[in-house]
């Protein structure tokens, strides 16, 4: 969890996306999180230039997921020599859409008085996991089935040594959630599904096996595109 | 009935892609 984060809600630390020295002194550091429901984009806003800065507004570019911001970004201003602040931006998912590669990358334009800058990051898309993605067991089995093989990615999550409860707990945290076990010749199988905001599933088996630090996870999905960005979500809850 | 149909189509697809 990040400072200040609910219990529950998977944080990933900030990075900088945008450097003071490519912004006028502008910097720009942060990450996303999902918790309830709501969508944030979490900000560190820095002024490192030697005036003050006012006058902040954000844009998006459309991309994959049509993630946009629900409202105006609201910084207090003027923002002082050396200062910085703390900057929550709900989003919702109802922008424009336009496939971008990555998958899960988000190009933005941030203005202030001195100019306006662009930068590009990622979100996790685990951000974009509803908290109804539990499919039904009929369903789940159904839709395995018919998922053509072809559309089955394997990862491995390598050095993880949670149990399968552990790590079925922290999956669900992201909405990640299981909807059977079964242990044959001492493997752990847990099916999983996930539903993204736009209405794409995702199924999953996680495969953990007893002594065995290297987990298999096998994602089946009518738009395997998703699957790498899955896996890295995946592999980002297991081994925070 | 149902359930029990369905905990077993699990333990199959548990089974089958262990020892395919």
């Amino acid at each position: 969890n990040g400072v200040g984060m609910p219990l529950g809600s998977f944080c990933p630390p900030k990075t900088v996306w945008l450097p003071a020295m490519k912004a006028k002194g502008l910097e720009i550091s942060g990450t996303f999180v999902r918790h309830a429901g709501v969508i944030q984009m979490e900000m560190t806003i820095t002024n490192k230039a030697m005036s003050v800065m006012t006058g902040f507004a954000i844009q998006f570019n459309r991309n994959s997921f049509g993630l946009a911001p629900a409202g105006p970004i609201q910084v207090p201003s003027p923002l002082s020599p050396n200062q910085n602040i703390e900057v929550s931006l709900p989003l919702n998912t109802v922008g424009p859409v336009m496939k971008m590669e990555p998958l899960n990358n988000l190009q933005v334009a941030f203005k202030n008085n001195i100019d306006v800058f662009y930068f590009s990051c990622q979100y996790p898309i685990s951000v974009l996991f509803a908290e109804d993605g539990k499919m039904e067991r009929q369903v789940f089995l159904a839709t395995w089935k018919d998922i053509p093989n072809e559309n089955e990615s394997q990862f491995q999550i390598k050095d993880c040594h949670l149990n399968s409860d552990a790590a079925s707990n922290k999956l669900q945290s992201i909405n990640i959630f299981t909807i059977a076990e079964r242990t044959v010749d001492g493997q752990d199988m847990l099916y999983q599904s996930m539903k993204l905001t736009n209405g794409i599933w995702a199924l999953a088996e996680l495969k953990v096996q007893a002594g065995n630090p290297n987990y298999t996870v096998s994602l089946k999905c009518r738009a395997p595109e998703v699957s790498q960005c899955v896996f890295q979500s995946y592999e980002a809850v297991l081994k925070n | 009935e149902l359930e029990d149909g369905l905990d077993e189509a699990f333990s199959r697809l548990a089974e089958s892609r262990t020892n395919p």
